[in-house]
């Protein structure tokens, strides 16, 4: 199964995380 | 059997044996290895074999495999039956709230297992957090209302989340005048409320031995839930990497509403061996269910009712979860 979060933010929103990366429920993905 | 004159065709031989299997097993190390050197995405399955791919009854046989694992276990047989799974799928145990095998009935209430308080700690720095246990799949900005599901491999962003008119009220009425001024506004355009922001996305893929309930990503409030019936292909990168726009395909939920910086969505998307997609405030959803003719949408609108503004969700707070079959 999967998830997608699809959003709008403003343009210096960053991601803290990379693709193929592990996450766990609750860990930061990105802020601004 | 050797020294038999008739039995030529049939004596074992071992070097051709050897040769053959390990020249086959070299050639496809091989192969693999130059996928990987070259970075290049892996070939995209034929709109034939996609279809092909699509006429199996995915859905029928998650829905058997749901009935399987529905099977209530004898209280003998649950330790070893569990101990296999966590054995081949990496479970943590220690992290779940009942660590007792015996506890579980069946499978499929193992797989739905809850987790200790104190297992997820909710990060206080980002305004979004993970909402699921899983790989990162794919994540960006995205730019055109084209998205990347993949690497290289992208869907319909429209196709995705259905016709535009289907959103809440306010939001489409924040994004109406912004459309009006570009005069041709792309869908992507259509969904953003103010010219200063831009749209992202984050794909998360759930594994087996994943815990399978999914949080809210962030502080917003759902006006709209979109339940699109459709195909249960597996949604493993592997064939993520294969099928073009596979998260239209599939079943999925469509969570869509605003938080503080306008357009928020959360999409669930079901797959073969788990086809069931459960929201814990939304008791009128039934997905995978018999009689339900692909490609179509059935909406319900929060924000309608009078009594609510939609549904408000906290960051961390749990939504809902994945079920087998």
């Amino acid at each position: 199964s999967t998830v997608v979060v699809l959003f709008e933010a403003p343009k210096a929103f960053t991601f803290s995380v990379q693709p193929g990366q592990r996450v766990r429920v609750g860990e930061g993905l990105g802020s601004l | 059997f050797f020294n038999s004159g008739r039995g030529s065709l049939l004596r074992y031989r071992p070097l051709p044996v050897l040769v053959a299997t390990g020249g086959a097993y070299y050639g496809y190390q091989q192969y693999k290895r130059r996928d990987r050197a070259d970075g290049a995405p892996p070939a995209l399955a034929t709109p034939t074999q996609v279809s092909l791919y699509r006429s199996f009854p995915t859905r029928l046989l998650s829905r058997a495999w749901g009935r399987v694992n529905g099977v209530e276990l004898p209280t003998w047989l649950r330790k070893p039956v569990y101990s296999l799974y966590i054995w081949t799928f990496g479970v943590n145990m220690q992290e779940a709230a009942v660590e007792d095998l015996r506890h579980y009935r069946n499978l499929g209430e193992f797989f739905r297992r809850r987790l200790k308080a104190s297992a997820r700690p909710l990060c206080s720095a980002s305004c979004l957090v993970s909402p699921a246990d899983g790989r990162i799949v794919h994540l960006g900005r995205v730019s055109s209302s084209e998205v990347e599901q993949v690497k290289g491999v992208t869907y319909s962003l429209e196709d995705f989340l259905g016709p535009q008119d289907g959103r809440d009220k306010v939001t489409a009425a924040l994004s109406a005048s912004l459309s009006t001024r570009a005069e041709a506004a792309s869908f992507r355009d259509g969904l953003l409320t103010s010219p200063d922001n831009d749209l992202f996305h984050v794909v998360v893929y759930l594994a087996p031995g994943d815990y399978h309930c999914f949080h809210s990503p962030a502080d917003w409030t759902v006006a709209l839930r979109r339940h699109f019936t459709g195909s249960l292909l597996s949604v493993s990168p592997g064939v993520a990497g294969r099928v073009k726009a596979l998260f239209c395909l599939n079943e999925r939920v469509a969570l869509s509403g605003r938080w503080r910086h306008g357009f928020f969505s959360f999409t669930a998307v079901g797959a073969t061996n788990v086809g069931s997609i459960r929201i814990y405030f939304d008791r009128e959803l039934r997905t995978n269910a018999p009689g339900d003719t692909k490609g179509h949408f059935h909406d319900l609108r929060y924000g309608e009712e009078p009594a609510k503004g939609g549904v408000a969700l906290q960051r961390g707070e749990a939504v809902g979860e994945f079920n087998l079959g």
